[in-house]
């Protein structure tokens, strides 16, 4: 997987759709 | 254009104009060639941006084109941005030496739209699944920078939340859910809300809890729900 790109989009999507806090 | 023309363009120190354009094209070449483009255009390419981005950002502000050295700075950020979309290039930001603290120093509620990337970025650092912890590092620089500022720490983000711009509201939210998510400890999770509280955080989310926006519910809503287990488990 080391030529997968979107790494920081998906960041960004977890930040704005909340995903990213959700409590593991 | 292929990286290493980037990489001679930039080293001939273009400025104002010139470093505008070759800038705006290579955020469209980073965005849009494969991983292997960008790893080319590497190490030595992040470090030219960085060591423009540090130049501009220390120009005086009374400098004749700031206008356009905004531009560029803005321009840079968005590089980064593209550069920081696989795994190489995410690398490479996080193992500079000054690459955090210089996106820290576009946290900047005079040029809003180039804070909201900013903001973004660094949340966008602090939740990376890394082994050191990457909300520490950005918590530092944003310590430091206020230090030699002489201002609150977290001044910068809610005279950001200030501002009428809602991506940057929202932006600035996400940094703190970002900040404080991440902190393990119970105690300092507590620490760093009673610090922005106590900085006007509270009157300034009254305010934008009034506004109809989708993303800047979600974020009030993290911060709402974190608050709230936190003070549970006090």
């Amino acid at each position: 997987d080391g030529d997968e790109t979107g790494i920081m989009d998906g960041l960004l999507e977890a930040l704005q759709s909340g995903a990213a806090f959700r409590r593991k | 254009k292929s990286a290493v023309m980037y990489i001679q363009e930039l080293r001939t120190e273009p400025r104002d104009v010139q470093l505008l354009s070759c800038l705006e094209s290579l955020r469209v070449s980073l965005n849009n060639n494969p991983v292997s483009w960008v790893q080319t255009f590497g190490d030595e390419g992040l470090s030219l941006l960085l060591s423009f981005l540090k130049r501009l950002q220390e120009e005086k502000e009374e400098y004749p084109n700031s206008g356009i050295s905004v531009k560029c700075q803005h321009e840079i950020i968005r590089c980064l941005k593209a550069f920081m979309n696989n795994k190489h290039g995410l690398k490479a930001m996080l193992s500079s030496a000054d690459g955090i603290s210089l996106l820290v120093r576009a946290i900047n509620p005079r040029v809003p739209h180039m804070m909201v990337d900013a903001v973004r970025l660094l949340s966008a650092i602090c939740i990376l699944e890394h082994t050191d912890n990457l909300h520490e590092r950005v918590l530092e620089s944003i310590t430091e920078l206020s230090e030699e500022r002489d201002i609150e720490r977290f001044q910068p983000l809610l005279s950001g939340m200030q501002k009428s711009n809602i991506a940057l509201k929202g932006g600035c939210m996400q940094l703190i859910n970002a900040l404080i998510s991440r902190g393990e400890e119970l105690d300092f999770r507590i620490h760093i809300r009673s610090e922005l509280m106590r900085l006007g955080l509270r009157e300034l989310l009254s305010e934008v809890r009034l506004i109809e926006n989708e993303e800047l519910r979600v974020q009030l809503q993290v911060f709402d729900e974190q608050a709230e287990e936190d003070s549970e488990d006090l």
